[in-house]
């Protein structure tokens, strides 16, 4: 279904975002 | 237990639901935190990715005749669209201010509502996805009912003629459910329910042709054939009834189920 495609895409997209701005905060802890 | 109830559902978005908890418990942790890099890259992959989400979205509502996803998806489809510009905004913040808590609480608020308007669509598209097997159940239902009244062998070919392809659609649509369900107990019912059920078809088939050969003999015994594929049908009826609960349940709803 191209809902679940296009759903999957924001996940994979959100995955990079937010291991981008983790990244950043894991090199303080 | 699992949180989502269907494996595809769940392999979308548990991988995020995970970093973003993370992203959560290290911004407090950090406090106030290490510079944040340049995210206008990613953001505006999120950006792109949401306005082919929501015209996907907008499509599937047009094509739709389930009046609760045209409903529902609406808002979920606004949800995952205002957390993108959330997104936008923390990331314009950012670049200006690499420390700034605002733009990280932003940040942390736009990825939690993606994942949670994305939750909410894909929640939406599937309960859609099971009011369609539910309808076919209940077109096994209503034939069931229709059971009682056939008295000829040509009413009772028909009959077969119209539940048999019916009930191959539920089977298959059942089966194909059951196999998606990350909740286990919920899979093994329908699984027995539909074991049931493929047991009791062919012996309803005979009860309701004994019935009718007694009729047309005008032999005896035709109210105690009539009671036993009365019975016959009611125990299908009563296995369907349970299948549509069964789907109708989500993981959030097991206190009740247990």
């Amino acid at each position: 279904e191209m809902i679940l495609e296009a759903a999957n895409a924001i996940m994979c997209a959100s995955s990079n975002l937010v291991r981008a701005a983790n990244a950043a905060q894991r090199e303080l802890i | 237990m699992p949180v989502f109830h269907t494996k595809t559902i769940e392999s979308i978005l548990e991988p995020v639901a995970q970093q973003v908890s993370r992203l959560v418990i290290l911004h407090e942790e950090a406090e106030d935190g290490n510079a944040m890099p340049d995210l206008s890259r990613p953001v505006q992959a999120v950006s792109l990715a949401v306005t082919n989400l929501v015209k996907v979205g907008r499509e599937t509502i047009q094509n739709s005749d389930d009046d609760i996803l045209r409903l529902d998806m609406p808002s979920a489809l606004a949800r995952v669209e205002n957390s993108s510009q959330h997104l936008e905004e923390a990331s314009a913040m950012l670049k200006g201010d690499p420390f700034s808590t605002p733009a990280r609480k932003k940040l942390i608020e736009g990825s939690r509502g993606i994942l949670q308007g994305t939750s909410s669509l894909l929640l939406c598209f599937d309960e859609s996805e099971v009011r369609k097997i539910i309808r076919e159940c209940k077109r096994v239902l209503d034939y069931l009912a229709v059971s009682e009244v056939i008295d000829t062998m040509e009413d009772l070919v028909q009959f077969l003629k119209d539940l048999s392809p019916c009930l191959s659609k539920v089977s298959r649509e059942v089966s194909s459910r059951e196999k998606e369900l990350t909740h286990q107990v919920h899979s093994e019912i329908l699984v027995r329910c539909l074991e049931q059920v493929k047991i009791l078809a062919p012996i309803l088939i005979c009860s309701m042709k004994v019935f009718i050969l007694i009729v047309e003999q005008q032999g005896k015994g035709s109210d105690e054939a009539a009671e036993n594929r009365n019975y016959l049908a009611s125990r299908m009826s009563d296995e369907i009834q349970e299948m549509i609960r069964i789907l109708q349940l989500t993981t959030y709803d097991e206190d009740q189920s247990e």
